[in-house]
């Protein structure tokens, strides 16, 4: 595993915790889309489905498990706990994210690397997850006063794509890995996402300021 | 193993 791989896998997996933390200590998930964070736990059940049929190693189980039980949990308290329910901007979060699920899927039925289940799902898994982060975006847009966390969440989270480019271009050409256009196009679309994000986002720490996105 | 190529990752 390379440099890049790793601090992806890190970044990504601070995001949850800092996520978890922020609904855990404030009670409360405003600012936070449950749409993309339904979508995230049809990503991880559809992609890690490869639980059951192949071991790479302890780290991989243990990561894999860690990212579908804890979407899981943001999704259970963002539903059903009785105070962190009611901090949830339900009449902003508008994006009808199920409209993306059949397309995604359908877009893996045609364009795979092979034609069987298991890797079907894998492919919409990553068309998924590439827009995913889409309810979220908007949401943030709507948001007059994002708070530190959910700036600081979405910005780790897009760290953890952009960090996945670096470790592609690194297994291509030191590992000779082959070229996997799918996950390669899909992660690029979905880092591309973040761009306006990130320049916001850097720009209001550059001067020192709370982060606000243009309406 | 072409399979094995981004399969390990997360």
């Amino acid at each position: 595993m390379n440099i890049f791989r790793l601090a992806g896998d890190m970044s990504h997996l601070l995001s949850v915790i800092l996520l978890l933390l922020k609904i855990r200590t404030t009670k409360s998930c405003a600012g936070i889309s449950l749409k993309t964070q339904e979508l995230y736990v049809v990503v991880f059940l559809a992609r890690y489905l490869n639980l059951f049929t192949r071991y790479y190693s302890f780290y991989n189980t243990v990561m894999k498990l860690v990212f579908i039980a804890t979407s899981v949990c943001i999704v259970w308290y963002m539903r059903f706990h009785k105070v962190v329910k009611q901090t949830y901007n339900k009449d902003l979060d508008t994006f009808r994210h199920y409209v993306v699920i059949p397309p995604c899927f359908l877009l893996a039925l045609l364009v795979h690397h092979e034609f069987t289940v298991m890797e079907v799902l894998w492919t919409f898994s990553l068309y998924l997850e590439a827009v995913a982060i889409l309810p979220q975006l908007i949401l943030l847009q709507r948001t007059r006063n994002i708070d530190n966390l959910t700036g600081n969440y979405i910005f780790l989270l897009g760290a953890y794509r952009a960090l996945y480019l670096l470790n592609w271009i690194y297994r291509f050409f030191m590992e000779k890995a082959q070229a996997r256009w799918i996950s390669w196009i899909s992660g690029l679309v979905q880092t591309a996402l973040y761009a306006d994000f990130f320049y916001y986002y850097i720009k209001s720490w550059k001067n020192n300021e709370k982060l606000k996105l243009p309406a | 193993n072409a399979e094995s190529n981004v399969h390990d990752e997360l």
